[in-house]
């Protein structure tokens, strides 16, 4: 569809995508973890899209099969939630990810 | 208010009540800990009350200035969030106050 179309236009064009509720502390979590590593992601905030939130939702769950938020892209490739990228960065996994898709 | 007055009792009459919401990853988390440390807390979680959900967050917020969730109480006493409690826990302040109000 033409939105999963941009959905995957995004994730390739930005090093850093992270999908994201306001006023979700664990959206919050993982984008002060990027800004502490100075990435600055792209932040697409679903509560604040009107009707094309829950529909982007929709679309993100057929692309990654994860429903909820944060929903975290490097380098186009899917990363998964706040816990995910967490512990990849407590495994030093993290930066060589963000170093190869530039964001560093 | 009548929903203040069953609020007070509510928090009153049971020794930890956590006011949730299903889906939020925050109010899990503070959940959890109660379960690990044996405590069995009375939870409300105000995503599945319908017109009533809202309502009480605004008396919770009312009596305790907090609008967010989770919202934790021990012994009648408001602690707070789940990064309140969690801090609580880590300095070993937690201990005390559920052992106080009757919950250990
Ligand atoms: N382990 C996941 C948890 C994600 C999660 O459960 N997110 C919640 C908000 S904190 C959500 O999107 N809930 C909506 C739902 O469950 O439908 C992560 O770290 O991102
Ligand atoms: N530090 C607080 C954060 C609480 C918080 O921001 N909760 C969010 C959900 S995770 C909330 O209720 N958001 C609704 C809002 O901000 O209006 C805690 O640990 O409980
Ligand atoms: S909504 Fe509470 S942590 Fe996401």
């Amino acid at each position: 569809s033409r939105l999963e179309e941009s959905v995957k236009k995004t994730v390739n064009d930005n090093a850093v995508v992270v999908y994201s509720k306001t006023w979700c502390s664990y959206s919050s979590e993982v984008k002060s973890l990027f800004k502490r590593l100075g990435v600055e992601p792209l932040v697409i905030e679903l509560d604040e899209l009107g009707p094309q939130g829950p529909q982007l939702q929709k679309v993100l769950e057929r692309i990654t099969g994860q429903h909820t938020v944060p929903n975290v892209f490097i380098g186009g490739k899917h990363i998964g939630g706040c816990t995910d990228t967490v512990k990849l960065y407590r495994k030093g996994e993290l930066d060589p990810l963000l170093v190869e898709a530039n964001a560093k």
